[in-house]
């Protein structure tokens, strides 16, 4: 089963479309493993991406470094999850 | 057996065989007005349902599906509360018993069961089918971006290892190709209702085109009547508009799929979320959710049975 320990949501605000594009080029970096759950498309809007945790500082790195303004959204996705499937047990039983 | 629909939470994420053996729950509870149809098999050999909700005839239809995208549980959560309401409300609420008196509701509640499966046993994130592509170590397909509508342009993926892959052809997936066959050989299906989750938006044609759709207007004005509706309940507040010019351009979906084969109300949900938890909505947030989708639901099946074309 594939586990998500550490892996953060971070929540990224591209000021303008210069911005998108490098949220896009961070899209097609795949040898990174993120997963965007809510993909780079107009600058009013934010952009989801879950960073697995052995790149979060790589993939911060190159928000701050591109000047992306971006917040954490989930802290850890593991945590979430296994409270998801906690709850799913005790519903079951 | 009554019990089974009786007493299942409706406030708690379910396997998909927990469903199934719920649908056949509520066959058993509603059998004049609920049956089941088997529109296919999964690529693993899963099979596919719809319900379909008639209360005699071949009347008009509305479409609705939930879970094309297996990660967004709250869909699939959401499209069993929806059945449990229809099946319920007729005859009870005069709004949903005039509707299926002209209309036939067809609900696929889970619309990709390979993925909805493996979510459930190996991979909470996953989103496409799990069908092997040639040539590739990576699995599965964008069931929403496998439709023949602007396929395989820019607003999807040539490569199958993104989550945006297209397939190697349009209708590759027979979870996509199983409800095609069925709207086309229906031939009088009015509506489709296509849900997704998240980001709270109400999106119509096109995705894969800046061109607006004839309709358009007729769209939007009732996407805001729609949205207005189900803000109503909770204040959830959606956006809406065409799907490129909502949110980004997306090749192959299946609203588009649908307008472009003559159904003229063609929307897609993004339900629930504020933004905090993404796919990994909490469960007490099923009801809500599901209560104001249902809000939305109804303003657009009353526009469909008020509007015959």
């Amino acid at each position: 089963q594939k586990t998500f320990v550490g892996d953060q949501v971070l929540r990224a605000h591209a000021k303008d479309n210069a911005q998108l594009d490098v949220l896009r080029e961070l899209e097609a970096m795949k040898h990174l493993q993120v997963d965007f759950w809510r993909g780079p498309s107009r600058p009013n809007l934010p952009v989801d991406i879950r960073v697995p945790n052995a790149v979060l500082q790589q993939v911060k790195v190159f928000l701050e470094s591109n000047s992306i303004d971006y917040s954490i959204m989930i802290e850890d996705v593991q945590e979430l999850l296994d409270q998801e499937h906690q709850d799913i047990q005790s519903a079951t039983l | 057996r009554e019990r089974i629909t009786g007493s299942f939470s409706y406030s708690t994420y379910h396997t998909i065989e927990e469903i199934y053996s719920w649908i056949d729950g509520l066959l058993l509870e509603y059998p004049k007005l609920v049956s089941r149809i088997d529109i296919g098999q999964s690529y693993e050999g899963r099979p596919i349902y719809a319900l379909k909700f008639s209360t005699g005839g071949n009347k008009p239809a509305i479409w609705i599906d939930t879970g094309i995208h297996s990660r967004e549980w709250i869909t699939q959560a959401t499209g069993v509360w929806t059945a449990k309401k229809i099946a319920s409300s007729y005859g009870v609420d005069s709004s949903l018993t005039d509707i299926l008196d002209n209309l036939d509701i067809i609900l696929e509640i889970v619309t990709n069961p390979d993925g909805y499966a493996y979510t459930h046993s190996t991979n909470r994130m996953w989103r496409k089918t799990r069908s092997i592509n040639a040539g590739s170590t990576c699995v599965g397909v964008d069931p929403n971006r496998n439709w023949n509508a602007g396929f395989g342009g820019p607003g999807s993926s040539s490569n199958p290892c993104s989550e945006t892959y297209h397939g190697a052809h349009p209708h590759s997936e027979p979870e996509v190709y199983s409800v095609v066959d069925f709207i086309l050989a229906h031939g009088n299906v009015k509506a489709m209702l296509s849900i997704h989750s998240y980001s709270q938006m109400l999106l119509f044609p096109y995705g894969y085109t800046n061109d607006l759709a004839p309709d358009h207007e007729e769209l939007t004005e009732l996407a805001k009547q729609t949205a207005n509706a189900l803000a109503s309940l909770h204040g959830t507040q959606y956006t809406y508009g065409t799907t490129i010019a909502t949110i980004y351009r997306a090749d192959g979906t299946a609203t588009d799929w649908a307008y472009n084969n003559g159904i003229k109300y063609s929307y897609t949900f993004e339900l629930r979320d504020t933004g905090r938890y993404g796919f990994i909505l909490p469960a007490e947030q099923i009801i809500p959710t599901a209560e104001e989708t249902w809000l939305a639901l109804m303003t657009v099946m009353e526009h469909v049975k008020n509007h015959p074309y």
